[in-house]
């Protein structure tokens, strides 16, 4: 079946929407149909694949709070073989309407898994966390089969990589045996940058090979891309954020024998 | 009494620890005592102001959930003029801890108060906010005068602009009726890149005087400061990122009468 993976870290700003998107959009060009599920009540993920709020009528608030399956929310892109499960500010409130219900982190697992099984079956499902430890993270947690850390290479990144590898382990003992880590990408790193070199001097020394060979730059094509609506490899295929993005997706391709 | 500025956006990674570590530097270094409140569980204003989490024995958690006082918690930095209440990562269960306390939305005001009138009462309390909507960023809101806002120069942080002038709306109404926005300061600014000067454009024609004129530039000792523990103005007073805060400190000043 299809291979979930978390693209989670609390820390905020370090290229975890970005990482979906493009991440997503360069599987589905290496023939790999991707389901990418915005969990992050900002949205972000959903206005850089160019859905629009007024285009969001069935979105993962439904999927988790309302009863919606799967197959009415998730939507097609302009990307090829890219889908998304839209999400907008509503989802904030997901925390406050399940505190109640003792399976509340497994609502997502359990849509996921009947959508599957009712046919919506990509290869990849990418799930976009917000910068928090909360249900929302929980739930994607509980639902994957793996968590894609993008690690920005400044000095609070790194802070607070231990509580999330703490968090992840919680997961694994409480609710998802089978969580892994798919890996750690290194994000915005500038090899003329001191500090940069640092953090991915101390991220080889203390993750060893769960950190991605491919670093993505910092490149302002990356952050250009959203403003039109598109991922970068759509925008401008021949940047160094699209090429490091194609990178990343052989490399997650052969982690998974499919390279 | 002391003026209250939470220093908010749910964006993730736009700047917020980083200005109420350096505003707050900038400030005492101008004759106005301070106390930063850091109020997200990852703790990064704390290791910023060379606090780490050995020397964190009472903290905004205890201040919240176990009935510490403010005198309690209060600590004195490296930073001449300038006292921190730290944080710890117990501080994300707060939420879950007070969800059937009614008055859970008052707690840190209450503190904030109670710990004035008993005689800590510097010139400015700066509280950095977590990067969500959530009940600590609420508490924050309720217990300040203003609201400042530290806007990255990037496509995905002017989208969720509106959300958060919406929730500010909403907490004025709700709960804290003179609850006013401090301002608008750009960061990460960068005048050689067109989505900069596009932001910098889009800000002031739709907030006016709101935005503040002094701009942070993308300035790599802002980055590299926290891994000395300690603020910018003092790891390197002439970068251009000192600079730039001791700016916006006198037009914090100025907006308050003591310009
Ligand atoms: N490699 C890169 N080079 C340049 N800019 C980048 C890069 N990666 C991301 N960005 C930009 O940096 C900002 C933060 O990235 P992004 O929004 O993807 O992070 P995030 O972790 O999803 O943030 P949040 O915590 O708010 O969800 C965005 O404006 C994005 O366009
Ligand atoms: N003007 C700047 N120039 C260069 N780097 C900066 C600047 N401001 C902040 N940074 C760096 O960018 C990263 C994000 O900043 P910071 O952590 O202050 O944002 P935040 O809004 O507090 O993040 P979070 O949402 O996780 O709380 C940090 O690594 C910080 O050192
Ligand atoms: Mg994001
Ligand atoms: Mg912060």
């Amino acid at each position: 079946g299809p291979k979930i993976i978390a693209i989670a870290n609390q820390k905020g700003g370090v290229g975890k929407t970005t990482t979906a998107i493009n991440l997503g959009t360069a599987l589905a060009a290496a023939g790999h149909p991707v389901l990418v599920v915005d969990f992050d009540p900002q949205g972000n993920a959903s206005t850089g694949l160019g859905v629009g709020p007024e285009a969001r009528t069935r979105t993962t608030y439904d999927l988790l709070i309302e009863d919606a399956d799967l197959s009415d929310v998730a939507m097609q892109t302009d990307v090829p073989g890219l889908m998304l499960a839209p999400a907008t500010t509503d989802l904030s409130s997901a925390d406050v309407a399940l505190v109640n219900d003792p399976g509340r982190i497994f609502r997502l697992r359990s849509k996921l898994r009947a959508g599957m099984a009712a046919g919506l079956a990509p290869d990849f499902v990418l799930i976009d966390c917000p910068p928090s430890l909360n249900l929302l993270t929980v739930n994607a947690m509980v639902a994957a089969d793996s968590v894609l850390v993008p690690l920005q290479t400044e000095f609070f990144a790194l802070e607070g990589l231990s509580q999330l590898m703490l968090t992840v382990r919680e997961v694994r003992q409480a609710a998802n045996p089978g969580l892994r880590i798919e890996g750690v990408v290194l994000t915005m790193y500038d090899r003329r940058n001191n500090l940069s070199r640092q953090v991915e001097a101390d991220a080889r020394e203390n993750l060893g090979d769960l950190v991605f060979r491919t670093l993505v730059p910092r490149n302002v094509r990356l952050s250009e891309a959203p403003s039109y609506a598109m991922p970068v490899l759509m925008y401008d295929p021949a940047s160094a954020g699209s090429l490091a993005y194609t990178a990343l997706a052989e490399e997650v391709l052969q982690r998974n024998g499919l390279g």
